[in-house]
C-alpha cells in the first residue's frame, strides 16, 4: 500500500492511499480500501493521515480519525496521537502496520509497529530523507 | 512552522535488512525519493497540497515495486483489484474507489468520485463504469501483472491444497512476508 500527506504554502493539508490489498483475497473483500476515517483521513484542525497494514484492524480503530480526535479533544501532538493508536490500540487488537502523518504546522510522524516500513519526508528547504528498517 | 512538507510510505511488513540485496535496498530508496521529489516539486511551485499527494502517489503506483497499481497483488481469481481514498483537508471533501482493473492510476480515480460526483465511495463494476467516464488513463488489465506477485498467489494456493503442519508454516514465512497474511485474503 502506497500512501501521501501533504501541507502546502496555504496551509491546507491532505491525504491519498493506494493499494492492491493482501493477495488472494475473495469473497469481495474489501478489508484492505483505504476507508475515509481510516485508512485515510485529512482535516486541517488537526491532521492528515494515510495508513498501511492489516486494512480490517485499521478500519476497527478507525485510525485517522481516532489519532485526529485524539488530538482535537485529547491536546495530544500528532506524535502523541499517532504512537497511542499505532503502538498502543493497534497492537492491543493485533494489528500490524504504520501510518504517515502530518498536521497544520508541518509536523511530521510516521509510527509503524512492523519490522519495517518504507517510508520518507521532505520539508521545505530540506533534504529528503528515506527509512526502510525499524532501526532508521 | 514549516512552509510546507510532505511525506510517503510504500507498505509496512517484515521488512528487514538481511532480507534484501543491496540492489534491492538501492531501487526501493531511489523509487521513494522520486515520489518524494514528484511531491515536492508541486508545493514549492505553490502548488495545493492535494496535487503533492497525488503526485507522489503516482510515482509509486507506476512502479511494480509497491503493491498498488502496477505490481499490485492479485486476488484469489488471479486478478488485480485496487483500491484508493483521497481527503482533502481544507473542506474535509473525499473520495474513494475499490475494485478497479482497468484506471492506470486509481487515485485518480478516487480524485475524481471526490470531485466530479455528488459520492465518497463507489466500488466494483460501479465504479470502474463511472472511472471511465473521468478522461482518466485506461489500460488492459495485464498491465498490472508482475511475475512475482503472481507467484505470491500460487504459493499460497498451492499451500491451500495441502494439508501443513507448524514447520512447513513457519518456512513459508519466512520465504515470503505476505505469507504471513495468507488469513486477510
Amino acid at each position: 500500500t502506497v500512501g501521501a500527506v501533504a501541507k502546502d504554502k496555504n496551509g491546507n493539508i491532505a491525504a491519498a492511499t493506494s493499494t492492491g490489498g493482501m493477495t488472494n483475497k475473495r469473497f469481495g473483500r474489501v478489508g484492505d480500501v483505504p476507508i475515509i476515517g481510516a485508512g485515510t483521513y485529512a482535516d486541517n484542525a488537526t491532521c492528515a493521515v494515510s495508513a498501511t497494514g492489516h486494512g480490517e484492524y485499521f478500519i476497527r480503530t478507525v485510525v485517522g480519525h481516532e489519532i485526529a480526535s485524539l488530538m482535537r479533544y485529547g491536546g495530544k501532538t500528532l506524535a502523541e496521537a499517532g504512537d497511542e493508536v499505532v503502538m498502543k490500540q493497534l497492537v492491543e487488537i493485533g494489528g500490524s502496520g504504520g501510518i504517515i502523518s502530518i498536521d497544520k504546522n508541518g509536523n511530521i510522524a510516521m509510527p509503524f509497529n512492523s519490522e519495517g516500513m518504507y517510508r520518507g519526508y521532505r520539508k521545505a528547504n530540506e533534504a529528503a530523507k528515506v527509512m526502510i528498517y525499524k532501526d532508521e | 512552522q514549516v512552509d510546507f512538507a510532505l511525506a510517503i510510505h510504500g507498505g509496512a511488513g517484515t521488512i528487514k535488512k538481511e532480507n534484501m540485496t543491496a540492489e534491492q535496498d538501492a531501487e526501493y530508496r531511489a523509487k521513494l525519493e522520486e515520489a518524494l521529489d514528484a511531491g515536492y516539486k508541486v508545493l514549492e511551485n505553490g502548488g495545493e497540497a492535494l496535487d503533492a499527494v497525488v503526485a507522489a502517489v503516482k510515482v509509486m503506483e507506476d512502479s511494480p515495486l509497491f503493491n498498488a497499481g502496477k505490481g499490485a497483488v492479485f486476488t484469489n481469481e488471479g486478478k488485480n483489484e485496487m483500491d484508493a481514498a483521497i481527503m482533502n483537508g481544507s473542506d474535509r471533501n473525499a473520495g474513494a474507489v475499490a475494485g478497479l482493473t482497468r484506471i492506470k492510476n486509481p487515485i485518480t480515480a478516487a480524485r475524481a468520485v471526490m470531485e466530479n460526483s455528488p459520492h465518497v465511495f463507489m466500488s466494483g463494476a460501479g465504479a470502474e463504469q463511472f472511472a471511465l467516464t473521468q478522461d482518466l488513463e485506461q489500460v488492459d488489465p495485464s498491465y498490472f501483472y508482475t511475475d512475482f506477485r503472481f507467484q505470491q498467489l500460487e504459493q499460497i494456493r498451492e499451500t491451500e491444497k495441502t494439508e501443513l503442519d507448524h514447520s512447513s508454516l513457519l518456512e513459508m514465512e519466512l520465504k515470503d512476508p505476505f505469507f504471513k497474511d495468507r488469513k486477510f485474503g
